[in-house]
């Protein structure tokens, strides 16, 4: 479902210079749940961004289906991440004078397409959101603006989620509530997730965990149990 | 340190009536380290703003040693929190066109108080950030971000301390250093501090934990282990 060769970012130069993913090979089959580990700073948001298309790499590719996305125009590119990505943000990045329920249905308002209203319902459910709809971002708790970025990701029903850090200011129950609705996603609708976290019981839910470090993946687990 | 008598915050009204918090009473000894655990939602940034008097109560009262600070002016309000209070956020609040090392003075430089440097230096070796001081916030990853407001917080070595979540986007060995130098600076300088987690494992850090739900403190743990 998505893949990168040789993928580099470097930032800066000279003494200020920084190498954020150092040839990175990376794949990740249709209907596969990853989870990525690794220390702050060791280049995991990086890796999500330029697998989403948000960002460019310094050098290497990256394909999304069969599609070397460095390769399209802006417009398309735009395109492909409305369509077939999801993304959670590590920072939420929510429209602040949207209500909740806007944020969540922003993609699919922009792309002019129509919500699948029972799978909608069902991740407003997951999230525990379904009472907190029309407040906007600064009447909402750190969390709960968390789960309306998880929200906006899963209510499209994207082919590709990437999710970075989803449950880091969740409680362990609404954080379970999350983690098994993604897994459900993977099993049920053949989603491909990747999730960036820190947390092994989150990590425990993927069918297998990539280790990064500075900038390489430096170890590879299947079938994770906390 | 710091205490509330009979705290409540509402928001809203009629059908859009939130109650944040609850006829709170807790109070913090000078010197101790409180965990706060609760679901996403229950109130702990809430209790946090306005114990720290970044946010007026509905009802009720709050006292920062023995000063109650909704008998304080605008003026003095704000001096005590530059003197006396360190405050971690939740989304960090780092000032965007400043550096790290910028980002993290800037308590001390608005109050024109010289940093005690053998302090600074050991916060900034505690939170791993010696390599990125000259970064934006924007140059640095979300969990270096974070490092950065909790350096922030510490580095004038205030008497009393309010962390929201603190650990949230780091890993593990990261959340560590940083949980043992708090430890330290409750033990060895008889800080306060007050932190907000949704991790058991840092909140085993703490002399005591309290659970709040539907902002209400509804259990408390003494010298808990993980
Ligand atoms: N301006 C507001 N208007 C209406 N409701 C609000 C407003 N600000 C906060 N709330 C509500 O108050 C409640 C408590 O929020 P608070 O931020 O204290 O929660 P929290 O315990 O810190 O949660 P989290 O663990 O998700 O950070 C939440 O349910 C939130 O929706
Ligand atoms: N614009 C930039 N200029 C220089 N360095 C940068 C820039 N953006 C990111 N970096 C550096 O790239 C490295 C990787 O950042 P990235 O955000 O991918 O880390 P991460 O693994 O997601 O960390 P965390 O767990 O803290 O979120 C970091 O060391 C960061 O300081
Ligand atoms: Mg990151
Ligand atoms: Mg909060």
């Amino acid at each position: 479902a998505a893949s990168t060769t040789a993928a580099s970012k470097i930032y800066g130069s000279g003494d200020t210079r920084v190498v954020a993913l150092d040839k990175v090979d990376v794949s990740f089959a249709q209907g596969q749940f990853t989870a990525i580990m690794g220390p702050s700073g060791s280049g995991k948001s990086t890796l999500m961004h330029c697998l989403a298309g948000l960002d460019r790499l310094t050098d290497g590719a990256v394909r999304i289906g069969d599609v070397n996305i460095s390769e399209l125009s802006e417009k398309d590119l735009t395109l492909l991440r409305r369509n077939k990505i999801g993304f959670v943000f590590q920072a939420f990045n929510l429209v602040p004078t949207l209500t909740a329920i806007e944020n969540i249905t922003l993609p699919m308002d922009l792309g002019k397409t129509k919500p699948d209203q029972a799978h909608l319902d069902e991740v407003i459910r997951a999230v525990g959101l379904a009472d907190r709809l029309k407040h906007k971002p600064n009447e909402l708790s750190g969390g709960q603006q968390q789960r309306v970025a998880v929200a906006r990701a899963l209510g499209s029903r994207p082919d590709v989620i990437f999710a970075d850090e989803p449950t880091g200011n969740l409680d362990s129950q609404t954080g379970a509530e999350i983690l098994a609705f993604m897994r459900r996603a993977v099993n049920e609708f053949g989603q491909t997730i990747v999730m960036v976290t820190h947390d092994p019981v989150a990590a425990s839910y993927a069918d297998r965990v990539l280790f990064l470090n500075d900038g390489r993946i430096v170890n590879e687990l299947q079938n994770p149990d906390a």
